[in-house]
């Protein structure tokens, strides 16, 4: 049984998962079987879902500025395509042999690759989402770049404008992914990293404030100051770092095998 | 998203379809 990382994926996939296992089951204990029932209205049905899941996929590949999106999406859009071609052979088979081995063997070959190829599209598509998360993480680490150069109470005060609408996008959205995730111990480590983000934003923006008021006051104890907020801003772009690498995750054994 | 829908389709579709397969040699078990 497959194992799905989001719940979404899991809520489409899992159910069909199962059955398809329990038809090869089915179909190895039956060895020769019973006849096959008429499946062409079903497999019709299959057909036309997957034309309009190839329509709407095509749009997204369309519509997307994602390069590794428009890359990958095709390849699975043709695995499910080809899996709709073997259940319709395998239909008309039935259809002349009710027992038709090969037949069968085409019907749990096409119900796999409609499962496979699905997960593949929606993992494509899952991983298309995270990138765009990742993209607003980076842009707050792209701007915690600039703390260091911060020296006047404007130029603050334009990096705060600046900083809270991204922080808070990120924020938003790396806590909606990870309430989808199904492996808690990498929800957890999101959830972990973005509490310590939030508590440290407005620590950093204090030490920013008292680096500039030490610098027009005279500068003493400048180098302290520099070096707390330093500190304060690299921790904080190590959180945003270690939440982008959890992000990208989406198999258990790719953080060691827990 | 539409493509998650159109994806939900197709599986309910290949579900019905596993099971109206799957029907048939339970009988035999």
């Amino acid at each position: 049984m497959p194992v799905f990382h989001t719940k979404i994926i899991e809520s489409i996939l899992e159910p069909v998962a199962q059955q398809v296992s329990r038809l090869v089951i089915l179909h190895e204990e039956a060895e020769d079987g019973n006849a096959m029932p008429d499946l062409a209205r079903p497999v019709q049905a299959v057909s036309l879902a997957v034309n309009n899941l190839v329509k709407v996929g095509h749009e997204t590949i369309e519509s997307s500025d994602d390069a590794i999106l428009r890359q990958d999406m095709p390849g699975a859009l043709h695995r499910v395509e080809t899996a709709a071609t073997l259940l319709q052979q395998a239909s008309d088979m039935l259809r002349a042999d009710p027992y038709s081995g090969p037949a069968r063997k085409k019907l749990i070959e096409g119900s796999r690759g409609i499962l496979q190829g699905t997960s593949a599209l929606l993992l494509c598509f899952d991983e298309s989402e995270v990138r765009k998360i990742v993209k607003e993480c980076k842009k707050v680490l792209d701007y915690l770049g600039v703390a260091e150069v911060i020296d006047t109470m404007e130029d603050l005060v334009q990096f705060l404008r600046d900083i809270s609408p991204a922080l808070s996008r990120a924020a938003r959205e790396v806590a909606s992914r990870a309430a989808e995730l199904t492996h808690p111990p990498h929800a957890e480590t999101l959830t972990r990293c973005l509490e310590s983000v939030k508590q440290l934003a407005p620590v950093l923006i204090c030490s920013m404030k008292i680096y500039i008021h030490i610098l027009t006051e005279g500068g003493k104890g400048i180098e302290e100051a520099a070096e707390n907020r330093n500190y304060l801003a690299q921790k904080m772009a190590d959180e945003i770092h270690e939440i982008i690498r959890v992000l990208q995750l989406t198999s258990y054994v790719e953080d060691g095998g827990e | 998203e539409m493509i998650l829908q159109a994806a939900k389709s197709i599986i309910a579709a290949t579900s019905a379809l596993v099971r109206a397969a799957s029907a048939a040699q339970r009988e035999l078990i």
